[in-house]
């Protein structure tokens, strides 16, 4: 199946999230 | 006590798998001490948003001192030689400069978490092991198939963006039980 990727840059803006706090 | 990553919630972005983290301190009298008896799981996590949540408040490698270690694994693999997922497998090794662990450890991650490696399901997990000299970043696979070793090493000195001439040695667990020498990742005595 398709794999779950995320480059650098994805993961830091998920990071400023209101989810991820 | 273990406890299994929650489901992601509405919104969040899930991971190709779910990890653990694990942290464990050398303690004074250590050799009477089994290994996992000095591992403290913190927490499981299946997103993104979970991942960097517990990420903010664990304190960065770099900022604790003594003999410390983080164990960031695919839930379900113990950080240990003998777990059925590693014990055919070996690990990447390398030694950092003191100050560079906090940076290289995240790069790592981060390279792991988002499916950077594309080596299927061979990568374990992830060790940062703060010493008193320089400090020992490990990436863990499951086999030591050279072609997937090469690949993984290709994309660590990629993502690391580790200072020229910085030694990186692949190790099998094999090696490492038979001369008991780096750090002990077992109970095998």
């Amino acid at each position: 199946g398709t794999r779950i990727v995320y480059d650098r840059s994805r993961l830091m803006q998920l990071r400023n999230s209101p989810l991820a706090r | 006590p273990f406890r299994p990553a929650p489901k992601p919630g509405e919104g969040e972005h899930p991971l190709q798998y779910n990890y653990a983290i694990w942290f464990s301190r050398r303690s004074q009298n250590s050799k009477s001490v089994q290994y996992d008896k000095n591992l403290k799981f913190i927490a499981s996590f299946a997103s993104v948003e979970q991942f960097w949540n517990i990420y903010s408040y664990i304190v960065r490698p770099g900022d604790m001192s003594g003999h410390v270690d983080y164990h960031l694994f695919k839930e379900g693999i113990r950080p240990m030689w003998e777990d059925d997922a590693n014990k055919h497998g070996g690990k990447w090794i390398i030694r950092l400069k003191k100050g560079l662990a906090s940076r290289c450890w995240e790069n790592l991650i981060m390279a792991m978490l988002g499916e950077q490696f594309m080596v299927g399901e061979e990568i374990c997990g992830a060790v940062i092991s703060i010493r008193y000299q320089d400090d020992i970043l490990s990436l863990w696979n499951r086999s030591n198939d050279s072609t997937i070793t090469s690949r993984i090493r290709d994309t660590l000195q990629r993502v690391l963006n580790l200072p020229p001439h910085t030694i990186m040695e692949y190790k099998e667990h094999t090696e490492s039980i038979k001369d008991q020498t780096s750090f002990r990742n077992t109970n095998f005595v």
